[in-house]
């Protein structure tokens, strides 16, 4: 059955599209057929993923606008298992006018509703900020990871973040689960790092959601989008490849039967 | 004369706040008069400076929604010759309706010029995203400084953001002028690190706005927030007080007749 999973948190520059990318990349490796979206007007994950500007128009803006269906959006990329919708410049006038429709916030739900689909994950790589684009990632998903930096400033933002998610429980999809809260930029030579690692897992109002998996800080990952590769390709052995691995195995292990 | 510098730049968690809070500091050290602006609905600058919720009705929304001049909203803080202008929930709505009203771009801008103001300088700690609010902070202040990570994903971003900036001078504010392009969260350890900051130092419609102080990555800056002081209280003898101590002497040097 198909896992449809956002990657989303409102802060920027979190490890979204990291996450998305390579967690996507590793789920691929381990034999899962994986389609990532790229859900951000600003277009990292098409970038990293080499479309080099050459989009066309099989994009996920024109999904959303109606003009084509979303399985004309879904696009091969250069890994075995891994299909991608990309996005590029058409999005920001849809989101501008996106809310002007009855029922906009179901709008992709229904669009992939209407395509046969037949994948193991989908991954979302949601847009910073809340905005009506977020709201439709998070009403055509089930689920939620939640990229969470180990530093201070990161922990009042989260719970702030979990609080935007009951509210689409509530209001939008009664479905809506958290996978769980990803751990990210973990930097165990500092003391600070660890300490709020340590909150996280203390905490009783995230304990529960917050993954075994840790992404370490690790240059090999701010490096691999200049590579257009995942970071499995750009740097097998580095600890970046092994936590992103290591959250793939954690999420196979969730499946029924596995 | 009056410096009025809104530290800005649409992408998130660059270090906008813990520029502003720190760069404030330090040119307060200086003896310069500084008063730091939170126009973030978010309210890390507030926060760190230690209002812990306790905000009251002298702050940034109720400015912007017309309820009180803008020298009630100017607060002090614990250091000397830093004063600061807080925010809270109020902003939040404000936000929502600031666009209905004529020259609403120049809101702020109008508020500030109501007020007796004697400081030296006028920092404004900017929210990512292009939304109403940056885009008053912009028309409102004469010079912008750019926090930008020594990363790969950054520089295309900060292109845009030029862009940006370009269409705010046409159209709101002719006398906008970039103070510089600040490089920040530096790893001198790494060489992505090292080629980025090149890059940018290279880049012909960059290199012209980078400033020669560069803000390294200091674990202490990631600290600071949790005590609730700035990083030259925390920890005066680490990178992130020397970084942003010089950043503070660059910027005095600028100064007419200094
Ligand atoms: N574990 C990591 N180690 C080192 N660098 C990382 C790590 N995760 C992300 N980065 C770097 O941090 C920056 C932000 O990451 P990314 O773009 O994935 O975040 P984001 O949440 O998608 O940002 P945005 O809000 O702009 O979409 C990038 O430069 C990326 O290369
Ligand atoms: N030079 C640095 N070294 C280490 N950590 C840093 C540095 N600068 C910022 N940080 C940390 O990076 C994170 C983001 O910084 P900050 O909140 O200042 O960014 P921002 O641009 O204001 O974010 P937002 O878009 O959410 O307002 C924080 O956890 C902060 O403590
Ligand atoms: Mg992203
Ligand atoms: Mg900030």
């Amino acid at each position: 059955n198909c896992r449809k999973i956002a990657v989303a948190n409102q802060k920027g520059g979190v490890g979204k599209t990291t996450t998305t990318l390579n967690l996507g990349a590793a789920l691929a490796k381990a034999g899962r057929k994986v389609l990532v979206i790229d859900g951000d007007p600003q277009g990292s994950l098409t970038a990293w993923l080499g479309f080099n500007g050459a989009v066309g128009g099989r994009e996920i803006g024109r999904v959303l606008s109606g003009m084509i269906p979303f399985s004309e959006a879904i696009r091969e990329t250069n890994e075995d298992n891994l299909w991608a919708v990309p996005t590029n410049h058409a999005i920001v006038q849809v989101e501008q006018s996106l809310t002007v429709s009855e029922n906009w916030e179901r709008l992709l739900k229904r669009k992939m509703e209407q395509s046969p689909l037949s994948y193991d994950y989908i991954l979302f790589d949601c847009p910073a900020a809340f905005s009506s684009l977020l709201t439709n990632y998070l009403t055509a998903s089930d689920e939620v990871i939640i990229p969470v930096q180990t530093e201070i400033m990161a922990l009042n933002s989260t719970v702030k973040f979990l609080e935007k998610l009951a509210q689409i429980r509530r209001d939008l999809n009664p479905s809506l689960k958290i996978c769980g809260i990803l751990p990210v930029m973990y930097d165990g030579r500092t003391r600070h790092s660890h300490e709020i690692l340590k909150k996280m897992r203390e905490a009783p109002n995230l304990k529960q959601y917050v993954f075994s998996s840790v992404i370490r800080k690790n240059v090999r990952l701010t490096e691999a989008p200049s590579r257009f590769i995942p970071i499995l390709k750009a740097s097998p052995s580095s600890y970046g490849s092994i936590d992103y691995l290591r959250l793939a195995a954690e999420l196979i292990a969730q499946e029924p039967g596995g």
